[in-house]
Parts: structure tokens; sequence; C-alpha cells
């Protein structure tokens, strides 16, 4: 297991909290079924997350299948608001295989998937809410949130 | 104390990249 990229994760699901999503968002296996997740893109940007989009995030139980539909659901919107939204291509960033993060729950490609969201978040047009909240985040936090963001942006080309 | 120094500049590195960071342009157009 790559020990950074478990950090990653932990941290990421951390920051995650803090958008105080209805549904379950306290482990890796919480986050499994894509609602927190989608929940948060609502708030970063309901214009492109729409309500409407969030009532396609089904809830799924254990049913693996419609995991991986959601998750499906939540990274391909994602990737179109890179493109479409923000202007950023990210091809250079290894999209995340979230058959694994519904199947094996595995932390490596969750965090890469709340890698996206959180350079979402901090591309917004709220972004200094965003970045606010990061900031009241504890310092080991804060360091990973910070090397997630250079990543991204050392990625990303317009 | 070295440990605080640390904690200080570690601060100050955060500090000055999250602000970096606000005062960018941002990529949504108009």
């Amino acid at each position: 297991m790559d020990l950074n990229k478990t950090v990653l994760c932990e941290s990421l699901i951390i920051w995650l909290q803090t958008f105080n999503a209805a549904a379950p968002c306290k482990t890796v296996e919480d986050l499994t079924t894509g609602a927190a997740m989608a929940q948060a893109l609502h708030q970063i940007d309901p214009s492109w997350f729409s309500d409407s989009w969030l009532t396609r995030i089904k809830d799924v139980g254990d049913n693996l299948r419609l995991k991986v539909n959601n998750l499906k659901k939540i990274l391909q919107m994602i990737v179109d608001y890179y493109n479409e939204v923000l202007n950023q291509q990210m091809s250079g960033f290894p999209l995340p295989d979230v058959v694994r993060v519904a199947e094996l729950s595995d932390p490596v490609e969750l965090g890469r998937l709340l890698q996206l969201i959180l350079g979402c978040a901090v591309k917004c047009e709220r972004k200094q809410e965003y970045i606010q909240i990061i900031m009241t985040l504890e310092e080991s936090v804060q360091h990973v949130v910070m090397t997630a963001i250079q990543e991204l942006m050392s990625k990303e080309s317009m | 104390d070295p440990n605080m120094k640390g904690a200080a500049a570690n601060e100050g590195v955060l500090a000055n990249f999250f602000n970096s960071l606000l005062s960018k342009k941002t990529g949504a157009p108009g």
C-alpha cells in the first residue's frame, strides 16, 4: 500500500466532512456509494452539479453495480466541469478507477477522486469560502491538501 | 526551540500558499 496515498485519502475525507453532507462521510466505505461526494459537489457548484443531477445519484445500499454507476456519473460530471466550466484539461492527471473504489474500497483510487473534487472547490466561483475553510483545518491536513492542489495544478493545461 | 521555529515556518508556508490561491483569478469564465 502506498502510504502517501492513504494519507491523501484520509486527509481529504477530513476535508470532505467540512461540507456537512447528509450522507455518511466518515470512512472510505461510507464514500463508496458516492452520495456524500455528490452532495459536496452540489454545494460547490449547484448550477453544474444541479438538483436534478443529484437526484440521479441513487441510494444504493450495498449494491455494487449501482455504486459503480453512481461513481461513474460523478467522475464524468467532474471531468466535464474541468473541461467546460474551468476550461482546464486534466489529461495529465490519472483518472481514478471507480470500479476499484466500489469493489475494494481502494483508498488510493478514492484519494484521486477526492483530489479532483478538491480541485473543483478551490477553482470554483465560491473558492474563497472553501479555501478559508481549508485554512481552519489541522496543519497536517492542510499540508496534504496543499500538496494535492499543487499536484493538480502541475497536471492541468488550459 | 527548533520545534517551535519549524512549526512557525510550516504555518507560514501554508498561509502563503492558501493566500496566493485566494488571490488567483478563478478558472471559471465571467
